[in-house]
């Protein structure tokens, strides 16, 4: 009872990261957090695009109650006046904040991340996030361009940073605040990458040799897809580099070496951000917190990587909704340290290959629609009832149910249910 | 079927589509536009699709009409490239399930 929560979510991330088995990304940060967390690699988001399946997860309803397919109504107004996870918490004596994308900006989330609904204080965004789409990209002719692929010198980005570091920034400032302050608090930190533009730190290229980079397994668009279920990727098309090639619609293809530069980039983007998620986790070390705060981390959706001839996510493939779940509970998943013992001592991408495992693996089905009656339960507080069939009038229920009983608490292991020991 | 239905949790998800082939808007269309919705249906074993009639007014699939239909089995194709859903024993089972 009474533990903290941060809550990491991370814009389009599949679960290429060590902890999931891909030999080729460095992330050991994110290694480390999965090596104290119950894990789960069969996890699956509600619709494979942002504002749905964000405001899905944050309220526990499925896109089908919340009414939202698109990014153009907010579930308050135009569906119901569900309560949210964050909103939960508050009401429960959380502190609750918001850093980075949370909640998908505009209207889904009424132009205030839900606030004051949701947050205790206003959400924080980065000053850069404006640039995020602007001509930043530096070309072979020295000209400034909005590319998909977007490897760059920060210190001639505007104010000589990015969105994610200034999040991060701004969540270590909060978590020093609450160092002091003897308030439960529920921090939510949304990162940006690897969302497109895959614009990054240029150094994290020297990780993905282009020689190391080779095509999906599967880069066609197989015999028998129906052609409703493919997803012809036009935003990336809109981008100026994609622009060039000139690809036919919808089905391209994109020539390979092209598509080698988006998959080497991406992985790229995985690594800046677990340098991210490194460096917030560190600091949670830093200020005394690891011992009695419970981590998430997690994705809206997945991302196509050239698989079936698509890329990005706008379909039903599992690449494309599956995503990373992970909860680190202090005394259950891991055991508590002693003062001043680190348990997610920074780990630079660049010379650390981490080889770490899971604490706990389940193969077990789940969904994010799961999230909120999950934290309810870790937290301790009480479990929000799982909602009748028409339930746009209940304010309070879940139409996903809690996954805590797959975690174990005597061995920190996620134990796959007995057949027929529901309890 | 390959694991499929034998009592495995299952998670649900779904896309919306515009019309039946690729368009500029079929990645993101707005709500008015949407006349097909994509449900999805998967446990460790497999991911069963159909693709319905929606009518964007009242939400209401129509689970009667359906446009086309996926089915792929993880042992066999855990890429999910080879789509069986034609073969009516699977196609007819996984409808009444749905």
């Amino acid at each position: 009872d009474g533990m903290n929560v941060l809550f990491i979510v991370v814009d389009d991330l599949r679960p290429v990261l060590g902890c999931y088995g891909d030999r080729l990304v460095r992330s050991p940060n994110i290694d480390q957090l999965a090596s104290r967390s119950a894990v789960f690699s069969s996890a699956y988001a509600q619709q494979a695009i942002c504002a749905p399946s964000r405001v899905s997860f944050l309220t526990g309803r499925r896109p089908d109650t919340t009414r939202l397919y698109d990014f153009y109504s907010y579930w308050r107004v135009h569906a119901g006046n569900y309560s949210t996870m964050p909103q939960y918490f508050k009401e429960n004596g959380y502190v609750t904040m918001s850093v980075g994308k949370v909640f998908h900006p505009g209207v889904s989330s009424n132009y205030s991340d839900d606030y004051p609904y949701s947050w205790s204080i206003p959400p924080f965004h980065p000053s850069t996030e404006k640039y995020e789409n602007d001509k930043t990209c530096r070309g072979k002719d020295g000209k400034l361009y909005a590319n998909l692929v977007c490897p760059v010198d920060v210190t001639e980005m505007p104010s000589s940073t990015l969105p994610d570091i200034q999040s991060t920034e701004e969540a270590i400032r909060l978590l020093n605040g609450m160092k002091t302050n003897k308030q439960k608090f529920f921090l939510a930190v949304g990162y940006h990458k690897p969302h497109i533009p895959l614009r990054y730190p240029q150094e994290f290229l020297k990780l993905y040799p282009l020689e190391n980079i080779t095509l999906a397994p599967d880069p066609w668009v197989p015999a028998r897809l129906p052609a409703v279920a493919y997803n012809p990727w036009t935003d990336i098309r809109q981008r100026d580099d994609v622009k060039a090639l000139n690809v036919s619609f919808p089905y391209g293809p994109l020539p390979g070496d092209f598509q080698r530069q988006i998959r080497q980039s991406y992985y790229a983007a995985v690594s800046y951000l677990d340098m991210q998620v490194g460096l917030l986790l560190n600091a949670l070390d830093d200020v005394g917190l690891s011992n009695n705060t419970i981590v998430v981390f997690t994705a809206d959706h997945g991302w196509s990587l050239g698989e079936h001839g698509e890329w990005a996510k706008y379909s039903n493939f599992d690449v494309a909704t599956r995503v990373p779940l992970m909860f680190y509970v202090p005394g259950m998943t891991a055991s508590s340290v002693r003062q001043g013992e680190r348990l997610f001592p920074y780990l630079d991408p660049f010379s650390h290959n981490s080889g770490l495992v899971p604490q706990g693996k389940s193969e077990r089905v789940v969904e994010l629609v799961s999230l909120f009656p999950t934290l309810a339960e870790l937290a301790g507080l009480p479990v929000p009832p799982l909602c009748p069939k028409a339930s746009l009038h209940v304010a309070l229920c879940t139409e996903g149910t809690s996954i805590v009983r797959y975690f174990n608490a005597s061995r920190g292991k996620v134990e796959e249910e007995k057949d027929g020991c529901e309890d | 079927t390959g694991g499929c239905v034998n009592g495995e949790p299952v998670a649900l998800s779904q896309y919306p589509r515009p019309a039946d082939t690729p368009q500029w808007n079929s990645d993101k269309p707005k709500l008015k536009d949407i006349r097909i919705m994509g449900y999805s249906m998967r446990t460790v074993g497999c991911r069963y699709t159909v693709w319905v009639g929606f009518n964007p007014n009242n939400f209401s699939a129509n689970f009667e009409d359906v446009h086309a239909g996926e089915l792929y089995v993880v042992e066999t194709d855990p890429n999910q490239d080879y789509n069986i859903y034609n073969n009516t024993a699977h196609g007819v089972l996984f409808q009444k399930l749905f």
